[in-house]
């Protein structure tokens, strides 16, 4: 995986057609309520299961 | 039945309705454990057609559609078939005729089940579908329609298979070892730190970085007479045969709000790596 193949994924799923610049403060301020933590977590574990095929 | 290395399989002959036929062969320690099966061949003995029933045959009826399918009979006794290889034979040839059923034997391995018998159904029919009354196909005869046990011409399963101890991958590769050019294929670490990276700042809150792994290293290539066989096939090489997704929290942006969302990305991390060749068929999956 290179950095170019994570950045087009990325901006593939949102939709996006460059990375955004955000402002530091807002995000400093952020923070991660425990459903959206969940969600991640479980997706993590879960893709740790999945096994997709690959080339 | 003539080289050291080919694993032939004798069938044996179960039921046959007038021109379908249904072969059994028992698979049972046939492919080693830890070989990858790269084709499997079945070979039927064509019966030379009679003389006198070969000049009673009409010009547009000299051939007849061989077809064999993959049956799989289920554990509430329904069964299916899967169509695995068809061509045309001659009447007025006779001798061994070749399939291809890899196919077949890559869904009986899916069914993981080594005691169950590979099932194949062998059908003949009229090259020329159509209303005109044709049954020439019917002249075609294998060697075991013949004297049950005569022994000569029974139905053949050639597998060919390579061992994966020489042939297939390592695993994870040995951190402490350096990768040089006689490294086998393994799997190494590769760590991607996401907070180097100049786009994915105040917007990828989680993971600071990942393992994302790479495959490196070589595989050992069949013996001559293989490839020889297989031209459609490419060298061998070390590919990611199987990958993870990666989840990650983003910030975006909304109404002059900025709020966290998960989002999952595929194929972004290496679960295994595998030896494998360019242009080899990707298996089909078999259906639940």
């Amino acid at each position: 995986v290179t950095e170019e193949q994570l950045l087009g994924s990325l901006l593939q799923r949102l939709h996006l057609r460059e990375a955004p610049v955000l402002d530091r403060a807002n995000v400093e301020r952020l923070a991660i309520p425990a459903h959206v933590r969940a969600q991640y977590v479980a997706l993590l574990q879960r893709s740790h299961g999945d096994r997709s095929r690959g080339k | 039945r003539f080289s050291q290395n080919f694993r032939e399989v004798a069938g044996r002959f179960l039921v046959s309705e007038a021109d379908r036929h249904l072969l059994v062969f028992g698979m049972e320690q046939r492919l080693p454990p830890n070989s990858e099966l790269v084709q499997a061949v079945l070979r039927l003995f064509q019966e030379p057609v009679p003389k006198a029933a070969l000049h009673r045959l009409s010009p547009r009826s000299t051939r007849a559609l061989v077809t064999i399918e993959w049956l799989r009979v289920r554990d509430d006794g329904s069964n299916r078939t899967s169509l695995i290889d068809s061509r045309l034979v001659s009447l007025h040839e006779s001798g061994w005729k070749t399939f291809d059923v890899t196919e077949a034997v890559n869904f009986w391995q899916q069914l993981g089940r080594p005691r169950q018998p590979l099932l194949l159904q062998v059908s003949v029919q009229r090259e020329h579908p159509g209303p005109q009354p044709s049954s020439a196909h019917k002249l075609v005869r294998f060697a075991w329609q013949g004297t049950p046990g005569a022994g000569h011409g029974e139905p053949q399963l050639e597998l060919h298979a390579l061992d994966l101890e020489d042939y297939g991958a390592q695993g994870d590769c040995d951190s402490e070892a350096p990768v040089t050019k006689g490294t086998r294929c393994c799997r190494q670490e590769m760590y991607i730190d996401l907070q180097g990276m100049k786009w994915a700042e105040n917007w990828v809150l989680e993971p600071p970085g990942f393992l994302a792994y790479e495959c490196v290293g070589t595989c050992q290539q069949p013996p001559d007479p293989l490839t020889s066989k297989w031209p459609f096939l490419g060298p061998r090489q070390c590919i990611a045969s199987e990958m993870a997704s990666l989840p990650v929290i983003v910030s975006i942006q909304e109404g002059g709000r900025t709020r966290p969302q998960v989002v999952s990305l595929p194929n972004m991390r290496v679960q295994k790596c595998s030896c494998a060749s360019d242009g080899a068929p990707m298996p089909r999956r078999l259906e639940p």
